[in-house]
């Protein structure tokens, strides 16, 4: 099982669909400060369904939405697909690519509101489900092996009972 | 409940010794409970004796050498509960050449068994990798993927040069 | 008391400005009390708008704009007191190369009127410096200072290949 | 004014007396993790004589005195001067050049007992006249003239409130 392409759509600073394809193996992301990188680290997180928004650098999930930048329109909705190859059904659904999505749209009515939804292989899901789908795969994002930017200081600054309470959580 | 705790910590340590020689030659390093007996009411105390030094509690090392420590703990989780997938946003950023290189290798070898995702703005980790993509930012404040990049694409201010395919 | 705080507080916002403008080829920052009436009832917000960006709190900035607009703040700080002498130390670490040259140029600039000792680890920032000092650890954990170094004595592993005097 | 040199004798990694010479202008230092860095900025902080030792990295004063590394023993004292060119005499003192000296001895009868010495040109002083000459200078442990390794990181996680408390302390 592996991660075979990501694709974004008005995602923080992705304003345009973007397809990102992955190999196995080591890859490698590039680039200036501010162009985005970390940004692909929290669309991943964000299919993933973290328990906060504050671990997607956000106020609110609203804030994921793509603001137009310095002259275009701010966006209406986000939305991100994670697909896996799944030849080897890691994931316990009978098919070789499972796409998983998540789609966060502001309400027509109310600026303030907004309606999340969640997709596994273009049927409407929940997020209980992928969690459940992801746990086979041992994917989470409460897990370690998501490193988010920063997490290292966190861990060099923590103090000893909260680096105990890491090994609470895997016990 | 303690019984748990007991184990993961033994095998959680056993994996941080290994790998912590393994990223800083010669050194060795291990995760200690405060109380052994009764470890929820203790913390988790780390030693590392980097090369030629003597034995020091995490607060005292380097930046580099601390940031190394913590990375060692966290390869030490990930190899206890292995996952398919890993993502790894610039954590090599406090290290210095060799250290960068060393992160990179111990990768390089575990993406053989799983899928890799580094982020990272240096040379020594670039060198390593199967796949590099560029992402720059266009004026309008969208972020443009430039696929694959080669590393001579990339120059020392991490700019992408030309858009490889 | 207040009007102490309010005087202060205009006067690093205007450096503020000034030196973030520098650091980030045309974005523009400011800092904000949360409470202007009543200062100590609040905190203080930085507001920051990199190139080509809409204007965002520093929580939602990437670890390398946050990182030079905590620089380009600390420096507003240090112009409302100057000092003759200046330790920067390895601030230059989250920052891209095109950024890392442009707070090198920048402390360059000011060396000219006090004494600055930087640490660092990037090409960026050693390329601009009148001397560079290499330290090594020898094998019995005691610091080696090696003199003056030329740049091309130091590898790409900031390790230093050639003692010089 | 400008720091002219830096005598180090058994402080932290700097096991041999070392002089290390300065010029005005920008001098970068550099050289792998763990080579002693940082600890010439904590040998600059330890004469200005900053409120605690925790931000000197040790846990009490004589964690700051060489500790023999891996095969040689233990130093019982630990001495850093600070050498300042005044021929511009903002530092009140009427010489040509500044010597600022401090010194940390174990007691010989009680390894947890320690004496701390100032000296200012080879004339004992104390903490408070340090104090007042680097005053004169505006040069001080606890302004933002000397940014230690994860001041950085430190500003840019404090909270609004902590923020704040930089300006008042200015003020
Ligand atoms: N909703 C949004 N709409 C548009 N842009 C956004 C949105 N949220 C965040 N951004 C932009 O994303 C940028 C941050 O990107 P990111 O954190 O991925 O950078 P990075 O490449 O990781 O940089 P660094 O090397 O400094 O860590 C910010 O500058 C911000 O302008
Ligand atoms: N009392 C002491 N005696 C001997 N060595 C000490 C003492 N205190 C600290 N050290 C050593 O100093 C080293 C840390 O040095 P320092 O923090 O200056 O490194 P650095 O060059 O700044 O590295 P980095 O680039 O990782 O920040 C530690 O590895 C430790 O072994
Ligand atoms: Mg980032
Ligand atoms: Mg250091």
């Amino acid at each position: 099982m592996h991660l075979v392409e990501i694709h974004l759509e008005n995602f923080k600073s992705f304003g345009r669909k973007t397809i990102l394809p992955f190999e196995p193996g080591f890859t490698a992301i590039t680039g200036p400060n501010g162009s985005g990188k970390s940004n692909i680290g929290d669309a991943i997180l964000f299919v993933l369904g973290p328990k906060s928004s504050k671990a997607l650098r956000a106020g609110k999930l609203t804030d994921l939405i793509y603001n137009g930048g310095n002259n275009r329109k701010p966006a209406s909705y986000c939305k991100v697909t994670l697909v896996f190859d799944n030849k080897d059904r890691i994931i316990p659904i009978d098919d070789d690519v499972v796409r998983l999505t998540r789609l966060v749209k502001i309400s027509p009515a109310d600026k303030e509101q907004y309606y999340s939804y969640f997709y596994v292989n273009g049927r409407s899901s929940n997020l209980a489900e992928f969690d459940t789908l992801l746990a086979h795969a041992r994917i989470s994002a409460e897990g370690y092996n998501l490193v988010q930017q920063g997490d290292i200081t966190r861990i060099v600054s923590m103090s000893k009972i909260d680096r105990r309470r890491i090994l609470d959580g895997i016990a | 409940k303690t019984t748990g705790l007991l184990k993961v910590f033994e095998a959680i340590n056993i994996n941080f010794q290994r790998i912590f020689a393994q990223l800083s030659i010669h050194g060795e390093a291990e995760l200690q409970l405060e109380n052994p007996k009764k470890p929820f009411e203790g913390g988790l105390n780390i030693k590392a004796r980097p090369k030629d030094k003597k034995v020091l509690r995490l607060e005292s090392l380097s930046g580099g050498e601390k940031s190394l420590t913590a990375l060692a703990f966290i390869f030490a989780i990930q190899q206890y509960q292995p996952s398919p997938f890993y993502l790894l946003d610039e954590v090599d950023m406090f290290l210095d050449g060799v250290n960068a290189q060393l992160v990179a290798e111990n990768v390089k070898a575990n993406s053989t068994t799983a899928q890799f995702v580094m982020v990272s703005l240096r040379h020594a980790t670039l060198k390593q990798a199967d796949h590099i993509y560029g992402v720059t930012m266009q004026s309008n404040g969208i972020t443009d993927v430039v696929g694959h990049v080669n590393l001579s694409d990339v120059g020392k201010e991490g700019h992408i040069t030309r858009g490889a395919g």
